[in-house]
């Protein structure tokens, strides 16, 4: 009945049986808060997403953390030798973290990054296709959905642009990134569940 | 568990990120 915690935004997935469950929380969160940090700063840089009311800046966030910690760390999932990189730097197989008890969630990940990963992405498409994970007009608890709308719509077409102009023989390319989109959205609500399931246990 | 931002404590590290930028823009 040990505890483990297979997210890899952990140093490792070991943890101290001496801790109580409040402290390995707070370690955790101490693990997950500068990535999350990023993600506000990476927001902050988006053109027109400061332009938003603070609540919906606040709102887009908090439901979109995560999708977009999927798509920058996609690569700490490593598809070839089925390992997974921890924030600590070891690595681990995907049958030791599954005898941790990972199951459906970390397979689901791994699916999505090798998917994502073999769309062959630069650096400035990985931008802003996390721009466009990000401002989505269909999140729950908007005020002005016309303006998250409205900025939504001018990221889609600039990456639609970039897309076509950087893979002109590849136009299934930008179709397959926002068939990404929902495939986020089921990652984010198995790993919301897990999260919270976790934190009451 | 309706807000699991909320209650995973990501609301206040994302409020609290922002707001130092918006006391920039204020300034």
């Amino acid at each position: 009945n040990r505890l483990y915690l297979v997210c890899p935004m952990n140093i490792s997935p070991h943890v101290n049986l001496h801790k109580t469950g409040h402290e390995v929380w707070e370690e955790f969160s101490h693990c997950f808060t500068p990535a999350v940090r990023e993600v506000v700063e990476f927001a902050k840089k988006i053109p027109g997403f400061r332009d938003l009311s603070q609540h919906d800046q606040v709102s887009l966030l908090k439901a979109g953390t995560f999708e977009v910690l999927v798509v920058r760390f996609a690569s700490l999932f490593n598809v070839k030798d089925r390992t997974v990189t921890f924030l600590g730097g070891n690595k681990y197989s995907v049958e030791t973290l599954k005898a941790m008890g990972s199951g459906y969630l970390l397979n689901s990940m791994f699916d999505f990054s090798e998917k994502l990963m073999n769309l062959g992405l630069s650096e400035e498409e990985m931008s802003l296709f996390t721009a466009v994970v990000l401002v989505s007009a269909d999140r729950s608890g908007l005020e002005n959905v016309n303006s998250v709308e409205a900025l939504q719509e001018t990221l889609i077409r600039a990456l639609r642009s970039l897309i076509t102009r950087n893979h002109p023989n590849e136009s299934a390319i930008f179709t397959k990134l926002l068939l990404k989109l929902p495939d986020l959205r089921s990652l984010n609500n198995v790993h919301s569940e897990q999260l919270l399931a976790f934190k009451v246990h | 568990f309706s807000d699991p931002a909320s209650n995973l404590g990501l609301e206040d590290i994302i409020r609290k990120a922002l707001m130092g930028n918006l006391e920039e823009r204020q300034d």
